[in-house]
């Protein structure tokens, strides 16, 4: 069996609910820098954390990860690198 | 912009149009075995205008001769670097060209003497450079959700590795731009997805097991080689909706584009040469009616496909009257029917959905043996806002689990007796994973209706010794309708469905809706009063604004497309040609421009050109005034001609002075007494020097200074002091032969300055002058240039 080792990166998709004051406003409190809603997707948000590592096979854990416990933090996700080929 | 007209044939100067088979054919004596009559839609006067196509890939060359012209900056993003410059990263291998070749199947600009001709060379066109980076969920979400309301059509051709082994698809955030995308992008029309089908046919690879192409919002384009024979590279899939031509053997002839380092190829293969070769027909469909819905683009592709001679061993004619394949999904697209279908199409009713969860009993699959399930479905008849009556896409949802996944093959069996294969071995699928909600998908039981007995068929062919002990489990299993609960084409879309006759380019005689007793859904955009039909132009009252199209029919829309304004009574009316936006119908009511027009905001109106003391502003479509003092400039900053009375100096024009004066910024002052000419008071800022003085390292002199030397030549046009030679400290005149004195520790020989340690040494040696060095001048030995040097003193000592 193929073992694929998935490679977490220091960006993050997160869904706050409060627009993008309130979305910076969490970013800040954690740490991370809002890069801005992701396409046209309403309420999701790119945040980047410069002080994690930027390929790792663990997920991130540090206090920044208590982003999650936010009331606001609808949904995060930590991105994971996958593999795409041009045809 | 080049335009088409009459029944001759098209010529254009681009030097690879002759060779552009797939766009005309070149031999006029004998009818064309098959094309995709590109020509026929260019000749009814469709050729992109005013459709924005963007290319998800690794960037595009938008520097490019061929593309410089259609290329749509608000159709373009760098998401790897998060800017707005989509330039692909140059590299020695030239990894980043893909981007580029597709855009220029797409929207090459035609008869510009360069390379190629795009299939819609009128369009706009732009590149999303996403593929040169860490590719995430986030990232795919952020290009297929880009711009939606300003972006019609997307096309990718890239996906998850065609390895044979690999199962993926668009992750939460991914899927959602894609809902997103069909649900609200282009003003609620639905953004277009165009997907390249898989390229793994020589890892056996099965597109089913690409969540992107096999998903209901992309429309997947397979390929075909010149001949109609299957490519090399191609996959079966029951989800491939239909195909254009590609590159296929080394004997096929090639597809033409643009390529990186402003070239052009023909070594573009691959399904990522049809994906944009669709995308660009559909741009013609779009501006044949820019109002189809991302649904309607994919019924129409369906109803104007044909098989031709395109070769499978699979073709069937479903109960629709469809003809299909797992290799080519309804065949080879058709240009000039798919812009006959579009400028009469009535949009397709609301799309249903019915979730059909059959019985969650677990079966297992013996090895060598087939598990089959039957569910009958209603077609959620039974709830009249799910009621799947007219079938579009069929999704199976499957959750199995077993020891060698390549060993599975998969086929559905429609009520009207379709089958279609949702998956065939693998032979390089190792994997124990299994399929855990995977999402299968075809469309050959299009048009066919919903109700009845639906059979899965899961078939277990072990391809090498396995642990028989556990085998695999069908555990859960349903059915996703997608579909219409009424007939999806009102008598303007009828025409007949199996093979059109190439040659019969005459069109139907179109009918009136005819709609005393209709009694269906009103399209969203109609106003309580009601409508005859489904369409928004059938509306009986609109909820927001209206406008006329040729033919007179009334369109309702929640707001006025571009190049029209909000008039009185709900109304859009039309804004002057060449604007985009206006407040009124006049050339000076301007608001924004057309692409390739440029608003003047002191008039109001736009113009190809900027007048003088303006300047393009390339970015905004503006023309922006020039700095005060400018008569043109490139920018606010760079002037390139002056006002009368001024001059140019460097990129700003300034009062011009008389000889010997210089503008001091109020008044032209006097230069210095050493300078006839200059830029400032100083005697440093003397551009020539007066009589009797001369130039030396940009100030003004008398006499030259020490490690100077005074040039007759009157090289630049004036008497100078030049400096001397590194080596000399004084000197006559250029080089290191013309020395006068030297630094320390350098003695001056014959006009050059020497190293003086050598003779040193020789002096300060136990041989003494009187013993080797006499010697050598006795015997007349100084010539030697070695003793000469060693005996120095010696040798120059007179006596």
């Amino acid at each position: 069996p193929v073992c694929r080792t998935r490679v977490y990166t220091n960006h993050w998709a997160v869904k706050i609910a409060g627009g993008f004051q309130e979305a910076n406003r969490i970013a800040n409190k954690y740490g991370f820098i809002n890069i801005g809603q992701i396409g046209a997707l309403k309420d999701y948000y790119h945040f980047y954390h410069s002080r994690t590592i930027k390929r790792s096979v663990l997920s991130s854990r540090g206090t920044h990860s208590f982003i999650s416990m936010e009331p606001k933090v609808e949904w995060i996700q930590q991105q994971v690198v996958k593999k795409r080929i041009k045809r | 912009d080049f335009e088409l007209s009459g029944a001759q044939s098209t010529y254009f100067n681009d030097p690879k149009w002759p060779s552009m088979w797939y766009m005309h054919c070149s031999d006029n004596t004998h009818p064309c075995q098959s094309d995709m009559n590109i020509e026929g839609a260019w000749k009814r006067g469709y050729t992109g205008r005013d459709v924005v196509v963007t290319i998800l890939d690794d960037g595009i060359e938008r520097t490019h001769p061929d593309l410089v012209k259609n290329y749509d900056s608000q159709a373009s993003f760098d998401v790897n670097g998060n800017d707005f410059d989509p330039m692909p990263r140059y590299d020695a291998s030239n990894e980043n060209k893909h981007g580029t070749r597709c855009a220029g199947e797409v929207a090459a600009a035609a008869n510009n003497s360069h390379c190629t001709v795009g299939i819609a060379f009128n369009a706009k066109i732009g590149g999303v450079r996403m593929l040169d980076g860490d590719v995430t969920d986030m990232v795919e979400a952020k290009s297929v959700g880009f711009n939606p309301q300003y972006v019609a059509i997307y096309s990718a051709s890239w996906g998850p590795d065609d390895d044979g082994k690999t199962v993926d698809g668009p992750a939460p955030l991914t899927r959602q731009a894609f809902e997103t995308g069909v649900r609200l992008g282009r003003r609620g029309l639905g953004s277009v997805f165009v997907w390249a089908s898989g390229n793994g046919g020589r890892s056996k690879d099965h597109c089913s097991c690409d969540g992107y192409t096999n998903s209901i919002y992309t429309i997947s384009i397979s390929s075909t080689a010149e001949s109609g024979k299957k490519p090399w590279y191609l996959e079966e899939c029951s989800s491939t909706l239909a195909t254009t031509y590609s590159s296929g053997e080394s004997y096929d002839k090639k597809i033409i584009t643009t390529d990186l380092r402003q070239r052009c190829t023909d070594n573009h293969t691959g399904t990522s040469a049809s994906a944009p070769m669709a995308a660009g027909i559909i741009a013609l469909a779009l501006e044949a009616n820019p109002f189809l819905t991302w649904r309607d683009v994919q019924h129409v592709i369906v109803r104007t496909s044909r098989a031709g001679h395109l070769s499978a061993n699979d073709w069937k004619i479903n109960a629709a009257g469809f003809k299909v394949s797992h290799l080519y999904g309804f065949g080879l697209m058709d240009a000039e029917a798919m812009v006959m279908e579009a400028e009469k199409w009535t949009t397709v009713p609301q799309q249903h959905v019915c979730v059909e969860s059959t019985d969650r009993q677990i079966k297992t699959i013996r090895p060598s043996s087939a598990v089959r399930s039957i569910y009958k479905a209603s077609g959620c008849s039974d709830n009249p806002n799910h009621h799947v009556n007219y079938l579009e896409h069929v999704v199976v949802r499957i959750t199995i689990t077993h020891p060698r996944r390549g060993d599975l093959a998969i086929y559905l069996t429609s009520p009207s007796g379709t089958r279609s294969q949702l998956l065939a071995n693998r032979l390089f699928d190792h994997s124990m994973e299994g399929f855990k909600n995977w999402e299968f998908m075809t469309i050959h039981c299009w048009g066919e209706k919903a109700a009845g007995e639906w059979m899965l068929e899961v078939f277990d062919t072990p391809s090498q010794l396995r642990n028989f002990k556990t085998p695999g489990k069908l555990k859960e299993w349903s059915l996703v309708l997608y579909g219409t609960s009424i007939p999806p084409y009102s008598p303007t879309n009828d025409f007949p469905r199996v093979e059109r006759v190439r040659s019969s380019r005459v069109e139907d005689p179109t009918e009136d809706y005819v709609t005393d007793d209709y009694s269906g859904p009103c399209d969203p955009e109609c106003s309580k009063v009601g409508c005859d039909g489904p369409g928004p132009d059938h509306c009986n009252d609109c909820l927001h604004y209206y406008y006329k199209m040729k033919n007179n029919t009334r369109i309702c829309v929640s707001s006025c497309p571009p190049g029209h304004y909000h008039a009185d009574k709900k109304r859009c009316r039309k804004c002057a040609p060449n604007c985009e936006s206006c407040i009124g119908s006049h050339t000076n009511q301007c608001l924004s421009c057309k692409y390739g027009y440029f608003l003047n905001e002191e008039t109001s109106s736009c113009a190809t050109t900027c007048p003088d003391g303006f300047y393009q502003d390339m970015n905004k479509n503006l023309c922006r005034k020039c700095s005060e003092n400018c008569r043109t400039c490139t920018d606010s900053q760079n002037c390139t001609e002056c006002k009368h009375g001024l001059s140019l100096h460097g990129s700003r024009c300034t009062v011009t002075c008389e000889d010997g004066k210089y503008y001091s910024g109020k008044d032209c002052e006097p230069c210095h007494r050493f300078c006839a000419t200059c830029s400032g008071a100083g005697a440093d800022t003397c551009i020539t020097c007066s009589e009797g003085y001369f130039m030396e390292d940009g100030k003004c002199v008398q006499t030259c200074s020490n490690s100077y030397y005074f040039d007759h030549s009157l090289e630049s046009g004036y008497k100078s002091c030049k400096r001397c030679a590194a080596t000399c400290l004084a000197c006559s005149g250029p080089g290191d032969r013309n020395c006068t004195s030297c630094p320390s520790n350098y003695l001056l020989d014959t006009g050059a300055c020497i190293l003086g340690a050598i003779c040193k040494d020789a002096t300060e040696e136990s041989w003494a002058e009187g013993s080797f060095c006499m010697l050598v001048k006795k015997n007349n030995l100084c010539q030697r240039k070695v003793l000469q040097q060693l005996c120095c003193k010696t040798c120059t000592y007179q006596g």
